[in-house]
């Protein structure tokens, strides 16, 4: 595996808050569970109506799926395995030669 | 050769070191290759100058690739955009008058140290390598640590966080390394094109600020036609506009700090996609993307030089 395998498991998850109320839950729990967000570039851009996409440890990601289904926040996977995804970036190439 | 190099996977920072010392090698008439630094990991920072070597003073595009680590297609872009120019110089009229009448200035890999840690180590580094010796995270955000309102509003001052400005402005090698450049030939640099991803969009200044700029018409005009020519390719959609209000308020970024110091035309593309592969964009995907992002660069280049004062 490329990268020791280290992000098997990981997923990407998009948010869309669609309120000022979601946005600042939104915003804890990123704070709380250090997750990498890949949009915006950072969380305290997070608010209403913004697409927030985050990329969160297989670990965090139960407790941010359990948190966002208590709390009826919309969501949806967009990667549900980094590390396959990470695998499959190349792997049309990957028979090739480089050069 | 220039053939056989493969501009459709993307490549570690050892093979676009090599790719770009073979074009210094091959290309005499087109190419010169320089480093005009070192990274905070000593590594070179090279940028090739090109155009017909025709006369010492031309006018002069400057093109960046990579500031963010994790954003690999944007120095895939810069390789295709090389590939393109000198293959197409002779027989693409366009092509033949920029690279006749203009050098472009091209950093295929700004953050080098970030992009071989993002080979190595962490597929989604963002930031440079650099360490603070107060704090355990390493890293400044290479496009918040520019001088114009640097550390303000879309910043961080916190040396953790993926949008860290660093502990002064132009801390960080890689930045000051370019902003020595572009200060020294600011006269005749006419445009600066910075490579993002992800959003599907081309933006120009401000980023800091809600404010117009004064020459908004020309820029405006140029942006349109660009995403509409980058459209007619494969429908891609982009959306364009000022910086601050089709993305979000940012400080301290490049693009503003170019249009701060005399750089006219200032743009700064967030390429593919909108977030279904987000930064693992597949390799499949590199041609179509730089094919038509290579049109709305011509576009912008083709309208500075025909019709912006």
């Amino acid at each position: 595996h490329s990268y020791d395998n280290r992000y098997a498991g990981d997923k990407v998850i998009r948010l869309i808050p669609k309120s000022e109320e979601e946005a600042l839950a939104l915003k804890n729990i990123y704070h709380q569970l250090k997750v990498d967000l890949w949009q915006p570039s950072s969380i305290s851009y997070v608010s209403e109506g913004t697409i927030t996409d985050v990329h969160i440890s297989q670990n965090a990601s139960r407790t941010l799926l359990a948190f966002l289904q208590e709390t009826h926040i919309y969501y949806k996977v967009l990667i549900e395995d980094l590390q396959k995804a990470v695998e499959n970036e190349n792997s049309l190439q990957t028979q090739r030669n480089r050069r | 050769s220039l053939s056989e190099y493969n501009y459709e996977v993307y490549h570690s920072l050892e093979d676009i070191q090599s790719w770009l010392h073979h074009l210094n090698q091959t290309q005499p008439g087109l190419v010169r290759v320089f480093s005009i630094g070192r990274s905070y990991e000593g590594r070179p920072l090279f940028i090739m100058q090109l155009g017909r070597k025709s006369r010492a003073y031309k006018r002069a595009v400057w093109i960046d690739c990579g500031i963010h680590a994790r954003e690999w297609i944007g120095p895939a872009f810069c390789q295709w955009f090389v590939r393109e120019a000198i293959l197409t110089y002779k027989t693409d009229p366009a092509m033949k008058k920029m690279l006749n009448h203009l050098y472009f200035y091209i950093m295929p890999v700004f953050n080098v140290d970030g992009y071989h840690f993002s080979w190595t180590h962490d597929r989604f580094w963002r930031k440079t390598r650099s360490r603070d010796s107060k704090f355990r995270c390493r890293g400044v955000d290479a496009n918040r640590n520019w001088k114009v309102k640097w550390c303000d509003e879309g910043a961080s001052a916190h040396p953790c966080d993926d949008t860290y400005c660093g502990p002064f402005p132009e801390s960080e090698p890689e930045v000051k390394a370019v902003a020595n450049f572009l200060r020294k030939h600011r006269k005749r640099i006419r445009a600066y094109l910075s490579f993002h991803a992800y959003a599907q969009m081309l933006l120009y200044p401000y980023s800091y600020k809600y404010a117009t700029i004064p020459n908004f018409s020309c820029v405006e005009f140029a942006a349109h036609k660009a995403v509409k020519a980058l459209r007619s390719v494969h429908g891609i959609r982009y959306r364009h506009g000022p910086a601050s209000q089709t993305l979000y308020v940012s400080s301290g970024n490049s693009m503003d700090w170019a249009y701060k110091n005399g750089i006219p035309y200032a743009f700064a593309f967030e390429l593919r996609d909108t977030g279904h592969f987000g930064f693992l964009l597949p390799e499949m995907l590199i041609k179509p993307t730089c094919t038509e992002t290579m049109l709305a660069v011509k576009n912008i280049t083709m309208h500075l030089l025909k019709k912006c004062p």
